[in-house]
């Protein structure tokens, strides 16, 4: 049964969507079958992997809605880079469940519904068996949306920019995650904080990191991603950090953070 | 009469609330009397200035429910600079109107008054009279907060992070924005588009640059912000550019920046 795990900051452009598709493509090469889920009406995460979510596709707010069944709203994201394992050259994909602006009204719409905080979960529960990892982009804010994907997951990921801004609202979103895990959630825990665009020649992104440490402790994921421009290439080509670049900076960081949330699953 | 511009994109981290900040303080120095106002739950720009904003402060949730009046939620911050005018040394100081969490519930609180879209406007109305420019900070959202900044204002500014998935969002942004003229606001004006975190070193940068021009023409503002750390590093000190390194690029660019906003209130 999959692993379901939501990537969280009210901030802004801290790296939720950059993680969630590379992560997603990192645990797709190391051979689990992924789910990634774009809960953002903005869409970035669709766009980002060049896909066309128009009124004839299914996304993620008809299936919030019931309109239609998880797996009627999937869409195949092959990788375009061919991976030799065990000296078979296979083409690996992973599955993404689109959004587009559809899901703006999803406020107010679903807001009056009975169980409205749990209809991920809901849908989620149908297709868990099909994957070993689910996980969720959430826009920058705490509404109805990310609620859901709180009450849908078993761990949350806090992708934190290393700048003083961004460290300031991490303490609000850990206020609200432990609401979710009282009234919503009990089974949510908190899967780590992830230092994103670390520069370590910057000395605000070092005095960050400390105090990520000082406050946060073990939360604070070993594996920090550096900046690297070519993370902020790919999306233009509608390609995960791996097919782009593979001998970069931004596939080592996140081929180390999947090892180190892949091992957190078995210890944790 | 205050010109009353918002600063909105919803996509996140673009340099809203550094521009908010720093052109505040901008046009502070050149002499005109400024009010900021933050209307992000998360309270980035009352942090950015080392603003407390806790259960005794009356905060912008407080006047948009008329429980305040909008005076009463008025906090000085002086600049820390000290300038000299005219051989005369001042202390200047612009005025901010601070938010906190509260905020977060506006939306769900505030959606089934009466005339709920407006209820900035009005607030903003009674206090007009006593400033030259009133900024405000939008979240990275299109709710009914970022919907109460655009019908409150004359102009809506969009600062958008040189990089892919933030060029992207700006097309659905304008769209919004053409809805609220449409419907909402018939007076409010595309004040322009400020290309944010530039550098010239970086091709992604110059692309994203290029086809801004091409797709936005004249909309994009002549000033472009350049990537400069003393912006990040800032807020960890609670000031503005001008005051934190006066000497620095970044003051440059937010200098050059508040001439062409100011140039461009008069031959608006
Ligand atoms: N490590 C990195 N190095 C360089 N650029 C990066 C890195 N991580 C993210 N970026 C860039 O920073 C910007 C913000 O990242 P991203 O869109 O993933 O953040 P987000 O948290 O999902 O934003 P939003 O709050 O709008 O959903 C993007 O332009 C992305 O390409
Ligand atoms: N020109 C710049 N050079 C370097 N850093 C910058 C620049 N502009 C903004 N920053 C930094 O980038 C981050 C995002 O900026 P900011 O918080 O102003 O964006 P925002 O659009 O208000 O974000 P949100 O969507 O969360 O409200 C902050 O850490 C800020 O310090
Ligand atoms: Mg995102
Ligand atoms: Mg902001």
């Amino acid at each position: 049964r999959a692993e379901i795990a939501a990537f969280l900051n009210q901030k802004g452009g801290v790296g939720k969507t950059t993680s969630v598709v590379n992560i997603g493509a990192g645990l797709t090469i190391l051979g689990k079958k992924v789910l990634i889920v774009d809960l953002d009406a903005q869409g970035h995460l669709t766009t980002f992997l060049g896909i066309e979510a128009d009124e004839y596709t299914n996304t993620v707010y008809d299936v919030l809605r019931g309109r239609v069944e998880p797996q009627d709203a999937f869409v195949k994201k092959p990788l375009g880079a061919r991976f030799t394992i065990n000296g078979e050259e296979s083409q690996l994909s992973m599955t993404v469940m689109p959004s587009n602006l559809d899901l703006a009204g999803a406020d107010m719409t679903l807001a009056n519904g009975p169980e409205r905080e749990s209809l991920l979960k809901k849908a989620m529960n149908k297709i868990r068996g099909d994957f070993d990892y689910i996980l969720i982009d959430c826009p920058p804010s705490l509404s109805l949306l990310s609620t859901n994907a709180l009450v849908a997951s078993k761990k949350v990921y806090i992708p934190v920019q290393t700048e003083y801004l961004a460290l300031e609202s991490v303490e609000n979103l850990m206020k609200t995650i432990e609401v979710i895990m009282d009234r919503l959630n009990p089974s949510l825990q908190i899967g780590g904080l992830i230092a994103t665009r670390f520069d370590g020649r910057k000395i605000i992104n070092r005095h960050v990191v400390e105090s990520m440490k000082e406050r946060f402790g073990s939360l604070l994921l070993n594996t920090m991603i550096r900046e690297n421009i070519v993370l902020a290439e790919s999306p233009s080509h509608g390609q995960d950090i791996f097919t782009y670049r593979p001998r970069s900076n931004g596939t080592e960081d996140y081929m180390s953070l999947c090892l180190e949330i892949m091992g957190a699953g078995s210890s944790g």
